[in-house]
């Protein structure tokens, strides 16, 4: 799966 | 940032202000588990340390702020101010059931394995069943204050905007994240009977039971 490089969510 | 986001973001702290608020008012805590405050404010600690690595944006900042610091205040009432209508009798789920195999599964399954990001996956797998002891001190009492069904339904709907938002994201922006939407899932479906209650009992006779 994609590795997500910054958490945005809350 | 899309509606849903933007919408669920607004019921988690609208959540987070009416529970706050209800203790504040009431000066009690009686019928709150102080047990899935305390999750909660570890839930935010461990997913908001990379509020000191980086900046995302000012509306991010701000909201990991204010729910950091209404998560610690909620708590301190229960356990410190009005610590005399705390109702530990009642609020008897092990909380070491939830942690130790959700620290364990966040050490095993992660997107890297990286202290940060171990505490991030550790954050959003508590998250998922930190409400448990809140439900299971419900179900043993038999009954929870009308306003007390108003912040746990407006938490359900947090997370079942967050499951719009990540179909959203997943068609517009190809985002998708597996840890997040498979505990974001499991978060659900746990407030799926509470909404069934929510519906039919709460609207009906303003008393939970």
């Amino acid at each position: 799966t994609d590795v997500p490089a910054i958490h945005d969510e809350l | 940032m899309n509606v849903f986001r933007l919408t669920g973001d607004l019921s988690h702290l609208a959540a987070i202000i009416i529970l706050l608020l209800k203790i504040w008012k009431t000066r009690s805590c009686a019928g709150i588990s102080g047990k899935s405050q305390i999750l909660f404010a570890l839930v935010f600690t461990t997913r908001y340390l990379d509020l000191l690595t980086s900046f995302i944006s000012l509306y991010n900042t701000c909201m990991k702020i204010i729910y950091v610091g209404c998560a610690y205040a909620t708590v301190y009432l229960i356990y410190a101010k009005f610590r005399a209508t705390y109702d530990g009798n009642h609020d008897t789920f092990r909380i070491e059931f939830l942690v130790v195999p959700v620290g364990g599964l966040a050490f095993l399954v992660n997107h890297d394995f990286s202290p940060l990001e171990i505490l991030w996956t550790f954050s959003i797998y508590l998250e998922s069943v930190a409400i448990l002891p809140q439900l299971f001190m419900i179900s043993k009492t038999g009954e929870a204050e009308t306003i007390t069904t108003h912040y746990l339904f407006c938490l359900g709907v947090y997370r079942a905007l967050y499951l719009f938002n990540w179909i959203w994201r997943f068609y517009f922006e190809g985002f998708f994240d597996m840890i997040a939407i498979v505990a974001g899932v499991v978060q659900t479906i746990l407030y799926c009977d509470f909404f069934y209650l929510y519906v039919t009992k709460v609207n009906a006779v303003q008393r939970f039971q």
